[in-house]
């Protein structure tokens, strides 16, 4: 069981509670200083709590109702200074992972150098949604080949990519595409509402197919500009 | 050559520029009405432009000099009124791509109305950054067997997994992954920062090492749940 205390319940905190109601294996607390943040979130949690964190006897009092938690979340924007003197709390009291809704790079750079100060391995997993939401969708907006594009480490990532329609109508062996492309194509759909299916060697792509693809980077970068 | 318009240049506009320009294929240009978020992007773009889109005519003043333009970006926080009333004039000047960070879902149910009740094929594709974000960690704040978790489509996800001790030190074809769990092991990597490297019937998974899944999400919660 993992037991989880989400501090701040704003949207990045009330939907990660909603999302974690439907996992198993948790045990979620909730802490707010908002009566009316509370109340949306009561019913996906295991107890909610109220109480101003900027207030530093309040992160005691909680932790002494929940007793020792595996993981926190920090989701209170507003003040940087709550939210950062509340994660060097939660490291102190042995939190092994603590993700935090950071405001900007600078403020990740401070929450950082307080997590790599203390013993023991990095607790922190810093979170800046605009920014980590726009890296994201850089591959989207930069071509409409590219429906999707996931970074897997430093050097791979997966993309969802239209078929090309010189692909089309071939089987995947005869397109050789990992010879000539070094992509793995995994699956392939119908169209963009329809489900992923597995890719074989024999799978013919049809017309207006979109596929998935797994590869280097520069391999997938290749790829997209020969067919733009 | 994709044009695209970035208007907006706070921290989500400013992350989307910096990424694109390492992109090929797209010429960028930036509207914002603030001096010093211009400064800091113009190295990044084509052009940039001031304006303050709370005032209806500076869109047409801009499209003018950038004339049509393929996708839009529109990343200004603060008025959601300028955000909603600029993304109809760019739906009603044919840009046919247009992604807008919305403020929550309220916003992003009034945008996606304006786009499904206008004539084409939709153009809004809506970001809440910190929903998305919330969304997409689920998974690692659930179990720390999780290292990142990818949605593909409705019914398929793809998972980067600490490696189960008792999957280590056998070949991938003597473990029957397919068989045994319906999930395809399509890469590994020895720890968490080393890169990802092609997972075929015959490698022998090492200790502590991490495996990258693709599979539906039932089928990966399973094993998720199994060596939790
Ligand atoms: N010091 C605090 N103690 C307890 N709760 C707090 C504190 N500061 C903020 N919160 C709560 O955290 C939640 C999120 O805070 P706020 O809305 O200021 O940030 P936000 O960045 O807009 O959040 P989000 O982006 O998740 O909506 C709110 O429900 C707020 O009541
Ligand atoms: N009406 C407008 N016309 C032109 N630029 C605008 C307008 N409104 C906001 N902006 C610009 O958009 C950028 C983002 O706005 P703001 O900082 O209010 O939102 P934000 O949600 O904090 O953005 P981010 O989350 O991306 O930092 C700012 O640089 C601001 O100058």
């Amino acid at each position: 069981m993992n037991k989880i205390l989400v501090l701040g319940l704003g949207k990045f905190g009330h939907r990660l509670i909603t999302e974690l109601a439907s996992r198993e294996g948790v045990r979620v607390f909730a802490v707010d200083k908002n009566e009316k943040a509370r109340q949306a979130s009561t019913k996906y949690v295991h107890e909610c709590f109220g109480a101003n964190l900027d207030h530093p006897e309040s992160l005691g009092r909680i932790m002494e109702k929940t007793g020792p938690v595996d993981t926190a979340v920090l989701g209170m924007g507003g003040s940087m200074n709550a939210t950062t003197l509340t994660a060097l709390h939660l490291r102190q009291r042995g939190v092994g992972r603590i993700f935090i809704k950071a405001e900007d790079e600078q403020h990740a750079e401070v929450l950082n150098a307080i997590d790599r100060g203390m013993d023991g391995p990095h607790a922190f997993r810093i979170i800046i949604p605009e920014i980590d939401q726009a890296a994201q969708i850089a591959g989207r907006v930069a071509t409409d080949l590219v429906k999707q594009e996931v970074s897997l480490g430093d050097n791979w990532e997966l993309a969802e990519l239209s078929c090309p329609d010189r692909m089309c109508g071939k089987s995947l062996a005869e397109l050789e595409v990992r010879q000539r492309y070094q992509l793995t194509i995994i699956g392939w759909r119908e169209s963009g509402d329809s489900p992923l299916q597995h890719a074989t060697a024999d799978t013919i792509l049809p017309e207006g197919c979109e596929i998935t693809a797994v590869g280097e980077k520069k391999d997938i970068a290749r790829f997209v500009a020969e067919f733009d």
